[in-house]
């Protein structure tokens, strides 16, 4: 099963390396900047449809990019300083003060979608959102059961069927 | 089976974006310090141990970290300006030049080798070159019906079990 890999890939090969070093950016870009950010939790955004565009703006004017974080520097297989960086965005809502936290994407649901795109491949847009749920609990499992990560992390699943032309919906959800 | 996976998310998540980008970096690498690369294929490393150590010294002295290429940075799920880089290796032998290359283990083996050292993974030790045959095997396929990609590659098979002790089995197979 394609999500079951991805799920234990986005662990081993990002979240394990960047979710315990999370904390000290925060306070680092605090130091630098003096801005506090509302949750130094990694919000991970999960949308049913796998579709996960370059730029949260898109989806909700309410989310907007801030600034990035300080990057990481890792040698990794032979590449030497491969970089990870997060991305800070601010979410507002009318009644309350805006809401800064580190957000984004579960890059391995780009790869779902794709792959349901391609005929070779041999997985179907059917496919598509079950697969997505099953990224999600194995996701969940391992995070759940990781010493680095655990209370470090939020999952949020989006439904685009619930979302149903909501202009707010994911600005909603990520405040929630 | 997670190694099927695991070759089409490196297709669609890496290769297609940075392979057709290499020629430029190669380019602009040349106008910035006047070197020219033996190569400007992107050599894959494909150890069927799985081990892909961060420094590539470390298996053979006859392989050098030169420099690494001018980084790409694209917007990618959320994450402004992620940044992809190459590092160029001077690999040396005694009878020829240095010859100088883009070269790098392929990172989801990483994954691989860690899911088999992890109870929870559902994947065993014996599992693990199984794998990596499949994930050398669907990687070439897809690969080879890349537009984009053609010609603009090399996957290397490391046989640990033919290096057998040889101090310089990478660096030949990577020359070859
Ligand atoms: N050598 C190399 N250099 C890179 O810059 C790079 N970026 C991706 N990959 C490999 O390509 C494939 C597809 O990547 P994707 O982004 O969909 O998944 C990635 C992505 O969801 C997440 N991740 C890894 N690095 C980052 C990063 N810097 N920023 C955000 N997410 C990241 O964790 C997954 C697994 O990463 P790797 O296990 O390093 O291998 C990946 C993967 O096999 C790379 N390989």
């Amino acid at each position: 099963n394609v999500a079951h890999g991805l799920a234990w890939s986005f662990y081993i090969g990002y979240l394990k390396l960047v979710i315990p070093a999370l904390e000290e950016q925060v306070r680092k870009h605090y130091n630098q900047t003096g801005e506090n950010l509302h949750s130094s939790r990694l919000h991970i955004l999960l949308p049913l449809s796998a579709v996960a565009p370059a730029k949260m703006e898109e989806e909700d004017h309410n989310v907007r990019f801030h600034q990035n974080l300080p990057e990481m520097q890792l040698d990794r297989a032979g590449v030497r300083g491969r970089v990870y960086k997060h991305s800070i965005y601010k979410i507002t809502d009318h009644k309350q003060e805006p809401y800064y936290c580190v957000v984004e994407y579960a890059t391995p649901l780009l790869t779902l979608y794709q792959m349901s795109q391609d005929r070779t491949a041999g997985f179907s847009k059917q496919d598509r959102r079950q697969q997505v749920l099953l990224f999600y609990r194995t996701l969940s499992h391992i995070l759940e059961c990781s010493l680095e990560c655990r209370n470090r992390y939020r999952l949020i699943l989006l439904d685009d069927q619930r979302a149903d032309g909501d202009p707010h919906y994911l600005s909603t959800e990520i405040i929630k």
